[in-house]
């Protein structure tokens, strides 16, 4: 009798998590903007043998936003997930592998990522603030003040935005806008750029130094600002494309 | 409807009767949540 075929591959088999954990390191290795993501559960493995030691894998991937922006050098392993109470964030992603002698690489990769609903966040936490438009007024102006704040006061290096990675606003008991966002540094330092702004570029991608801030301004019933920027170090071959210039 | 009948009967005595305390295994998809479900 012709022997049995082997049985479905399960989403917690070796093989199944194995195979997430390249697509997941590819998803965050071709990603420009944003966080990086963890895989959250393995929602369903499709095996497509195409003969001996060759098969075709398609994953449907369940992945949660970390707190890691995508530019980054903390290894994925030691980013933490965002909490279900800091609006979470999911990633929907479809992958195509294949194993060829054992060897995982990935054919094609489709995602897209959306908040938690916040009705979902509320009901758990009825006070925590919710994730706001990156083009929110408020949102916009809290970037503004707070990268002056830093650049005003730093001996460092004058630093310029790249991207606003996310927003949450609170709004009682207290208003309160949290801001997140990527920077780099530029060739001047904070002085020279207080003499002639315009001089200060980015660093040309051998030199390259981003990093990462966060800043929180109490609105209402007084004026609070408070900031935070940390810069990574030179990361040789980590780049950044402005929004818009992507290949998806 | 005899038809029927008949093949339900046979399929009724053809079920191969569980041993006691038989747990069946878990679907192999979707897999384990790793953090939180939203």
């Amino acid at each position: 009798a012709p022997a049995a075929p082997p049985p479905p591959l399960g989403c917690d088999d070796p093989e199944s998590e194995a195979a997430a954990e390249v697509a997941v390191n590819y998803i965050n290795d071709h990603s420009h903007h944003g966080y990086k993501f963890a895989l959250n559960r393995i929602e369903q493995v499709r095996v497509l043998p195409q003969g001996p030691n060759n098969e075709i894998l398609f994953l449907e991937l369940d992945l949660l936003e970390t707190t890691c922006h995508i530019l980054s050098p903390t290894p994925l392993a030691n980013c933490t997930v965002r909490s279900f109470t800091e609006h979470a964030v999911e990633g929907d992603c479809d992958v195509k592998l294949q194993n060829l002698d054992g060897k995982l690489s990935v054919l094609a990769s489709k995602c897209h990522s959306h908040a938690d609903s916040s009705e979902d966040v509320h009901q758990l936490c009825p006070d925590c603030p919710l994730l706001a438009s990156l083009n929110n007024t408020e949102v916009l102006a809290t970037v503004t003040t707070a990268l002056n704040d830093h650049n005003s006061k730093t001996h460092d290096a004058y630093l310029r935005l790249l991207e606003i990675g996310r927003a949450r606003i609170q709004n009682h008991p207290v208003h309160v806008v949290s801001v997140e966002f990527a920077v780099a540094a530029t060739n001047c330092t904070a002085e020279e750029a207080k003499v002639n702004l315009e001089a200060c570029q980015l660093l040309p991608e051998d030199q390259s130094n981003f990093g990462f801030c966060t800043a929180t301004a109490v609105m209402r019933p007084s004026q609070n600002l408070q900031v935070d920027c940390q810069l990574y170090g030179h990361q040789p071959g980590v780049t950044y494309s402005q929004p818009g210039q992507d290949t998806s | 409807s005899v038809a029927k009948r008949a093949a339900a009967e046979v399929a009724q005595h053809d079920k191969v009767p569980r041993p006691v305390g038989f747990v069946p295994p878990p679907p192999p998809c979707p897999g384990k949540i790793r953090y939180f479900k939203i």
